[in-house]
């Protein structure tokens, strides 16, 4: 589902988060 | 040690978020990523919500790194 709510999947979002710092780090120096 | 590289990943990340180097987030840091990153705005604040553990509207580098090491599974002491 597309329209997934915010707060549903705390720890899936924190982990989209981090992922994607992680990967702006080491992708753009 | 393990726990120091996470710190110092922690750190950097952190310093990702406080452009201005202000030494701690806030929610409108956070809200700002939303260029830079493929979240959007609810899910920033989401993040910063669950970050924020003393709910002061200031993230903290220790509360990062806690978030950090929670994400990673590690338990990040004071």
């Amino acid at each position: 589902d597309p329209n997934m709510k915010a707060g549903t999947t705390s720890e899936g979002v924190l982990a989209n988060f981090f992922n994607s710092l992680l990967s702006k780090k080491t992708g753009t120096p | 040690s393990f726990q120091q590289e996470m710190l110092e990943k922690a750190k950097e990340l952190f310093q990702l978020c406080d452009k201005e180097e202000k030494g701690f987030i806030t929610k409108r840091d956070m809200q700002r990523l939303q260029n830079e990153l493929p979240l959007t705005p609810e899910q920033l604040e989401d993040v910063f919500d669950n970050l924020d553990q003393d709910n002061n509207g200031y993230l903290t580098p220790l509360e990062f790194s806690m978030g950090l090491g929670k994400f990673i599974g590690v338990e990040v002491l004071s």
